[in-house]
């Protein structure tokens, strides 16, 4: 017998896949039913790795990636980077329904997002707060380093390309015999 | 990640991703989630696919549309999302990573790169079939 439809998800996020289901049922879309699976991750943070308060990054902030396609008309909406938006699929949703372009990026979507009517707040809780304070007291690791001073599998940065002193030390610089008293 | 694919009883078809990404990324970093092809790629002429995992190594081979375009040549969704992988695992073999992959007539698979750590892959499925979502498992290759 036909199977269709078909809700498929990544990892056992079964609340997602009920909520795609549920809209499927009740007459929603295939996108409808991304949006909203997806969504219900988001609100309930699931595995740590979907919405606010988790993977904070190296300053403690928590970003959103997100994005929605229509395999019909060929449509996309995303956004990355996304900052004080808790529904980073809403928002991709929005950029999908309100604009031509397909994805966008940091603070800019974030205002995107506010004239959109999504709220802006800090997407930091406890949890992500004491990823990040725990991470500084391990030296800072693991980290996405490399080829960099100091050592970034020791130390925490702010980290300079090696030769980074050797350019801007004056005493190398070329001098302007044009340029003087 | 939850990457997420959808299609509808009318064939139509609808993916997408959500994620807060890498712990302790480098500010400005975005991975795959958020790219059309990487994160997640639908097309109604083949089926639809979203992946899961380190997305600055997933987003260098662009898995999803690469996923669909096995299907669209005719491999059935398992397939299709295996040698996604295996074209992966040749540059990274220690990468960790998973795809989703579903046609439109309804079947659906997936794949994973096995790791000392990561064997096996939960993903769910509902459809007309069950009379509720169902937790399956693939071993990794």
């Amino acid at each position: 017998s036909n199977p269709l439809p078909l809700v498929v998800n990544t990892w056992p996020f079964k609340n997602a896949t009920e909520a795609a289901w549920w809209t499927l049922v009740s007459g929603g879309s295939a996108l409808d039913a991304v949006e909203k699976g997806c969504a219900v991750c988001e609100k309930e943070q699931c595995g740590g790795t979907v919405g606010f308060g988790g993977s904070p990054d190296e300053v403690g902030e928590t970003t959103l990636d997100a994005m929605i396609m229509d395999g019909t008309a060929m449509d996309v909406g995303a956004v990355g980077g996304l900052r004080r938006i808790k529904n980073a699929i809403g928002v991709a949703r929005k950029v999908l329904e309100h604009t031509t372009h397909t994805l966008l990026v940091g603070d800019s979507a974030t205002k995107f997002a506010v004239s959109m009517g999504f709220t802006s707040e800090d997407l930091s809780t406890n949890t992500s707060r004491a990823l990040h304070s725990d991470w500084l007291s391990r030296s800072c690791q693991p980290n996405y380093w490399r080829n960099v001073i100091p050592d970034p599998s020791k130390y925490c940065g702010p980290y300079k390309p090696p030769d980074f002193l050797e350019q801007n030390n004056p005493a190398h610089k070329e001098v302007d015999i044009h340029s003087h008293d | 990640t939850i990457g997420m694919v959808v299609i509808h009883k009318t064939g139509h078809t609808a993916a997408g991703t959500s994620t807060n990404g890498l712990k302790f990324k480098i500010p400005g970093r975005v991975g795959d989630s958020p790219i059309p092809g990487a994160g997640a790629y639908a097309d109604d002429m083949a089926g639809a696919a979203a992946a899961t995992g380190d997305g600055d190594i997933l987003l260098r081979f662009l898995p999803s549309y690469q996923a669909v375009e096995y299907m669209r040549g005719g491999d059935d969704p398992a397939r299709a999302c295996q040698k996604v992988i295996s074209r992966i695992q040749k540059y990274y073999p220690k990468f960790f990573g998973a795809v989703i992959c579903a046609n439109v007539t309804g079947s659906y698979g997936a794949a994973c790169n096995r790791l000392p750590t990561f064997a096996q892959f939960s993903f769910m499925v509902y459809n007309s079939l069950h009379n509720q979502a169902i937790e399956e498992k693939v071993d990794c290759i």
